[in-house]
């Protein structure tokens, strides 16, 4: 008895559900940020977010398909956030550090925004 | 998984969606 571990498999997968994403298949919400808007695959959102999971498993939210953000969040911070959720990949821009930090914080996304902590510490002189 | 023997596979494990069709 055996068991084969594709170690790519997960990278693999989220590859194609980005790609998805960028096709607009299956995409079955619009988060729109100050007049901004992003298509995305809920499940996707829930995994990442838990702003987004407490969202989509409430009953009353879960058949929404354009769901509204504070308008007080960064659009560009959110766009990256956004490619971090289907990448693994986190641009830190000098310049929008701080948003993508209070964009985690507000998307609930706690791990992203330790690392952010530790990267502004580690980069002030 | 326990007492298994555990192959890795480092290749490719499924198709990749083309950017378009």
């Amino acid at each position: 008895d055996s068991c084969i571990q594709f170690t790519r498999h997960a990278s693999d997968v989220l590859l194609n559900l980005n790609r998805l994403r960028s096709r607009d298949i299956l995409t079955d919400v619009t988060i729109l940020v100050n007049r901004q808007q992003f298509r995305a695959h809920k499940t996707v959102l829930m995994a990442c977010s838990g702003l987004f999971y407490t969202i989509f498993t409430d009953s009353h939210k879960c058949n929404l398909n354009a769901i509204s953000l504070d308008p007080k969040v960064d659009p560009e911070g959110f766009a990256i956030l956004l490619e971090f959720m289907y990448t693994s990949r986190l641009t830190l821009k000098e310049s929008l550090i701080m948003a993508i930090m209070n964009t985690a914080i507000y998307l609930q996304m706690d791990h992203v925004v330790d690392t952010c902590h530790r990267f502004i510490k580690s980069s002030d002189p | 998984y326990e007492g298994v023997n555990t192959i890795k596979e480092l290749g490719r494990s499924i198709h990749e969606i083309p950017r378009q069709d």
